[in-house]
């Protein structure tokens, strides 16, 4: 599955590298959020 | 055909000028780096990383390491893991202090 | 009209490597004004307070920086050798080099954000060489009018294409 292999310890700068990866770490958080809340809401509620 | 071609010549002639500016900014960058009277002040605090951050919410850890190190980030959808490998010397990490 | 569509494709191909060119150059002059603004402060602190700060209170450049929520619980394994690390959170993170840290701290006077007073527009230049000058002055204008809102998508396209 997708990993990103980066180089680092090079001089300074070229950072539009980190963006890439910030952004696919945020958006898998809210993804799997927004699947916890889906899977949460799914129980059937049991009959009292 | 005669207006679109002038177009694109002109189009060529600025994406050259940009080609050598950017190949100029580069080799000053390095040469402004490697100058060992600026790497001796080439130096952040911990008070400016603590800057940048909200202290009391986020922690800071610093990675330092020799070039050609990888570092590897997995598919955040099976686990928030990062890897870092160096082949030219150790890596130092280390926690921002807090205060 | 088959080689006027082929021209006007080609006119756009050329026209969005013009903009990435243009953003290449301009993180290589905010990185080149962060740099020197850095080494500026620092000399001026050290003539100030005699002599550069503590040794376990520096890092030196190049560095990484990994933030993430003080509640997130990282479980690191480290190999003898110090030659590799692997960290396991159980929370986001963020990953930054030295050069998003240097901006994050006004560095590069707010060029990139839009947000650089006239009198530290005059310092920028001054960090870079004469005939650079002229892309500070459009940064700052252009970040600026895209802050406010001003310069709509298309327009900072133009933009781009009038400037180059």
């Amino acid at each position: 599955r997708s990993r990103i292999l980066v180089s680092i310890g090079e001089s300074f700068g070229t950072s539009e590298k980190f963006q890439k990866i910030n952004q696919m770490v945020c958006n898998s958080d809210s993804h799997l959020k927004r699947s916890a809340e889906v899977s949460a809401a799914s129980k059937p509620l049991k009959r009292l | 055909r005669h207006p679109r071609g002038a177009e694109l010549g002109e189009l060529q002639a600025a994406e050259r000028q940009l080609d050598d500016l950017i190949q100029t900014c580069m080799v000053q960058l390095r040469l402004l780096t490697e100058d060992p009277a600026n790497q001796h002040a080439a130096y952040v605090t911990c008070q400016d990383l603590r800057s940048i951050v909200d202290p009391s919410e986020q922690m800071v850890m610093v990675v330092k390491a020799p070039p050609e190190t990888q570092l590897q980030v997995s598919d955040p959808a099976e686990a928030f893991q990062v890897s870092v490998r160096s082949t030219q010397g150790p890596i130092d990490v280390f926690l921002c202090p807090e205060d | 009209a088959q080689e006027c569509q082929n021209l006007e494709i080609e006119k756009q191909k050329r026209i969005e490597r013009i903009k990435q060119k243009r953003a290449q150059l301009q993180e290589l002059l905010l990185q080149q004004i962060a740099f020197k603004n850095l080494v500026q402060r620092n000399q001026q602190n050290e003539q100030q307070n005699q002599g550069p700060p503590a040794l376990n209170s520096t890092i030196q450049l190049p560095f990484l920086i990994v933030n993430t929520s003080k509640r997130t619980v990282i479980d690191c394994s480290i190999s003898s050798d110090k030659f590799e690390y692997l960290f396991n959170f159980d929370n986001t993170f963020e990953i930054h080099d030295d050069s998003e840290v240097l901006k994050r701290m006004g560095m590069s006077f707010g060029l990139e954000a839009g947000t650089c007073s006239a009198e530290d527009l005059r310092i920028a230049k001054s960090l870079v060489p004469k005939a650079l000058e002229g892309y500070i002055t459009d940064m700052s204008a252009e970040f600026s009018w895209i802050n406010q809102g001003l310069l709509s998508s298309s327009a900072q396209a133009v933009s781009h294409l009038e400037v180059a």
